[in-house]
């Protein structure tokens, strides 16, 4: 996956 | 999300809160790295970019203008209102050893090779060893505030709740994220001296005094 993959923790 | 996560971002919530509070009351920034502070403001600058981008929850955009502002506010107090009382002298921590290791690191170091995520793994990185300087300048005056040392208290808790996290998160969701483990590892286990000393002395009452 290209790209900044989302981050779900803080 | 689960129990870990969020006890471990109530500490760290607490922890900044606790900060404000000591700063805001004894109107004084004694005993606090104002260098460390700076770099918490970048590392929540370098992580929360995709704030308006990717939406996870309320929750979560919230905490994250949270932690930006009051970062930001924190050095504002530290470098200019409360500026009188900053102990620069004992605050001498040299950023550029950090920052410039970690910037590379980064670059060689990452799951993408890609602006934002680059910006993310700084952040990662530069959070596990940003307490260094605050950990120093206690080194060298040899004592720390009561609150200063259940600030410390809570801000370590924090990534070491994360470090639980990750382990529900892997047994229970199968995530794995290696740059954030291992970086959290690192990070909490630069506050294990303090830990000991927190708990055999501030926890009984004592002051914390570091053997200078």
């Amino acid at each position: 996956n290209y790209g900044h993959t989302v981050k779900d923790e803080l | 999300m689960n129990i870990f996560r969020l006890i471990g971002d109530m500490s760290h919530l607490l922890a900044i809160v606790l900060l404000l509070l000591k700063m805001w009351k004894t109107r004084s920034c004694a005993g606090i790295s104002g260098k460390s502070q700076i770099l918490f403001a970048l590392v929540f600058a370098t992580r929360y970019l995709d704030l308006f981008t990717a939406f996870i929850s309320a929750y979560n955009s919230t905490m994250k203008l949270f932690f930006i502002s009051t970062s930001l506010v924190t050095v504002y107090l530290m470098y200019f209102k409360f500026r009188a009382t900053y102990d620069a002298n004992h605050d001498t921590f040299r950023l550029e050893f950090l920052v410039v290791p970690v910037g590379g690191l980064a670059f060689l170091v990452n799951h993408n090779f890609s602006p934002l995520e680059i910006l993310w793994t700084f952040s990662i990185y530069l959070e596990s060893v940003a307490i260094l300087p605050q950990l120093f300048m206690m080194s060298k005056t040899g004592e720390a505030e009561t609150i200063t040392s259940h600030y410390l208290f809570a801000l370590g808790s924090y990534r070491a709740l994360y470090i639980l996290n990750w382990v529900f998160r892997y047994y229970f969701e199968g995530f794995f994220d290696l740059i954030a483990v291992v970086a959290g590892c690192v990070q909490t286990i630069l506050y294990c001296d303090f830990f000991y000393l927190y708990i055999t002395k501030v926890l009984k009452g004592k002051k914390l005094s570091l053997p200078a």
